[in-house]
């Protein structure tokens, strides 16, 4: 922890412990929590504090242990979700490159069929990652091109399907129940599909993240969080409050804009960066 | 809401005549509370909060019959003081064309505002072009030609060219050539700790030499607006903010946090992903939204 000087009486320490977290947009509730919870173990040193403080985070922001993804299924389906701009796209076409690196045959499902140029985009990446591309006409229904894909896929012999959704705000109950139906054509296609449902999130996104992701894990049960755009200044705090209050775990990071740039998540180095 | 609580805080404020210590630090530590859930940055709420306690210290709260409503009332008129300050129209040439640039972070909406700009634009009588700038997306240059086409506003790309500048000085000699009297650059999203990239947009700047510069601002944006901000506005001095998606139910602190911050006000919101114009500013119903 830089510049931190801790002793017990010092309450300008404390309130800058507050001000750090505050800052990484974990949220009042969540700073007391985290701050609570570093008292109870009654550190004497700087060294106790760090090593408390990067227990405390790691432990909010992977709830259920282990964060990996589930891809014994084949094919294995992962549905990616979100509000408008936080990455969903590209981390698809980060993630299909990370797949078939490690010798998996990828689909991407192009089932954002009604922003401009989405399937467009999305194609590009594809390309790039080696993975096949499923879409359909802009307009068509979002399911069917996922129903497709999965068709596609065991069809082909494919190991992973990604399907991408466009963008939308969890307070648009119709966008979320479209959500939710192509949710339910995936798993009739596909028993046990989809085995991910990644909840992709701005690192940026302050505490609306806790809103996103209740809402989502309401209307398609999220299995896993994705946070982007983490090689800026943003913390991305929020996970936190979204483990703690929602239960979801953080699995990938996403880094920048290139094929590579997707991480998988690393809580002790999360939080080193977070309290840093 | 703000208001029920600072109610709560203060309701026996009336009875024993003026307001201690003690009642005033919980009605702030109230305000401070819902400002830093509305995602206000923390030093920005640290500063307002102040200035909040220095006039509920006044006699317009001490000697009212309703001192929670006073303090509620002293909390928006500051905030909407502070976010209404200076003026937030847009900027036009003497000789055609106005020339206004668009720039920001990742995902923040800019290409949907440029587009939704343009129409606008298109809605009261100019002739407005737009330029597409953002050569590093997968089809980046597609989709503003696509919504070109949607809007009926002419859109100039340069395939083939990673060179953003190069892509600006296309449109604006475009521009000209066509006699259009508004021209909108679409510009890559970009980190504001990217060296390069920001150096791209100060040339790009220094090339089309803008009218207008607009930073367009997530309306979910957290504590980082600050920092974003401020790196922008040293870097391309922007004088106009769009806050996109508030469509949403994302608070929009960081509309006062870049205001407090940087001075510039906010000129547009964008507030859904269809093709309409952006609405004015309203910097009442911004503190209101903020308030909770
Ligand atoms: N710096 C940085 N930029 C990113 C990262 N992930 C995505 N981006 C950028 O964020 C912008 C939006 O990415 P998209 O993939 O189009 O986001 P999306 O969620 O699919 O957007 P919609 O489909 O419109 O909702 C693009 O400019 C990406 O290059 C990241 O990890 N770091
Ligand atoms: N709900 C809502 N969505 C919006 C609004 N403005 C933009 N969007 C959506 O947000 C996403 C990102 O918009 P873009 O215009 O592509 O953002 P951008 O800043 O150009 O992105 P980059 O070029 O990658 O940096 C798209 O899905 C848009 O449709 C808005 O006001 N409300
Ligand atoms: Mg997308
Ligand atoms: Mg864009």
């Amino acid at each position: 922890l830089v510049g931190w000087r801790y002793n017990p009486d010092d309450l300008d320490a404390w309130e800058g412990l507050e001000d750090i977290l505050i800052a990484a947009d974990c949220g009042m509730a969540t700073t007391q929590e985290v701050v609570e919870a570093l008292e109870r173990r009654h550190p004497r040193s700087e060294e106790d504090v760090s090593t408390g403080l990067e227990e405390i985070v790691a432990a909010l922001a992977s709830p259920r242990g282990e964060p990996t993804l589930d891809l014994s299924a084949r094919p294995a389906v992962i549905l990616v979700v979100g509000v408008n701009g936080t990455g969903k796209t590209t981390t698809i076409g980060k993630l299909a490159s990370r797949l078939a690196a490690s010798g998996r045959s990828v689909i991407v499902a192009a089932a954002d069929t009604y922003r401009a140029a989405a399937e467009e985009q999305l194609e590009v990446w594809a390309r790039r990652a080696g993975a096949d591309f499923v879409g359909s006409s802009r307009g068509g229904d979002p399911a069917a091109v996922a129903f497709d894909a999965i068709e596609a896929a065991q069809a082909r012999g494919r190991d992973v399907v990604i399907v991408d959704t466009a963008g939308r705000l969890h307070t648009q109950t119709n966008l979320m129940e479209e959500l939710a139906k192509m949710r339910r054509v995936i798993a009739a296609k596909l028993d046990g599909a989809p085995h991910e449902t990644l909840l992709v999130v701005d690192a940026t996104t302050g505490q609306n993240g806790v809103r996103q992701a209740r809402l989502f894990d309401e209307a398609v049960s999220v299995t896993g969080v994705v946070l982007t755009k983490l090689d800026g200044t943003a913390k991305g705090g929020a996970v936190l409050a979204i483990g703690n209050e929602v239960g979801l775990p953080v699995k990938l990071v996403g880094v920048g804009e290139h094929l590579d740039d997707l991480q998988p998540f690393d809580a002790r180095d999360f939080a080193r960066a977070l309290v840093g | 809401s703000l208001s029920d609580k600072l109610q709560g805080v203060l309701s026996d404020l009336r009875r024993r005549g003026k307001l201690s210590e003690a009642d005033l630090k919980k009605a702030l530590r109230e305000i401070r509370l819902a400002l830093l859930e509305a995602d206000v940055n923390f030093r920005v709420v640290k500063e307002f909060v102040a200035r909040v306690r220095e006039r509920a210290l006044g006699a317009e709260v001490s000697k009212s019959l309703t001192p929670g409503q006073e303090v509620v009332k002293i909390v928006h008129e500051e905030l909407a003081d502070l976010m209404g300050k200076g003026s937030s129209k847009l900027a036009f040439a003497g000789r055609p064309p106005t020339v206004i640039l668009l720039c920001g972070l990742q995902g923040s909406g800019k290409t949907t505002a440029s587009a939704k700009l343009a129409l606008q634009l298109r809605k009261e009588g100019k002739s407005p072009a737009l330029a597409a700038c953002d050569l590093a997306r997968p089809a980046a240059i597609d989709q503003l030609e696509q919504l070109g086409c949607q809007i009926q506003v002419p859109t100039y790309a340069l395939r083939g060219t990673g060179d953003a500048v190069a892509a600006a000085r296309h449109g604006l000699e475009q521009a000209r050539a066509q006699g259009r009297d508004v021209l909108i650059l679409d510009t890559a999203g970009r980190l504001h700790v990217d060296e390069q990239l920001m150096d791209d947009l100060v040339a790009v700047r220094q090339t089309v030499r803008p009218h207008d510069v607009l930073l367009v601002l997530d309306a979910m944006t957290g504590q980082d607006a600050v920092t974003v901000a401020e790196a922008f506005a040293r870097r391309v001095a922007f004088d106009g903010v769009i806050m996109t998606k508030l469509d949403g139910d994302a608070r929009g602190g960081a509309a006062l946090s870049v205001k407090a911050v940087t001075g510039v006000p906010i000129t547009f919101t964008s507030s859904g992903e269809k093709l309409e114009p952006l609405e004015a500013f309203h910097p009442a119903r911004m503190a209101s939204r903020i308030l909770g």
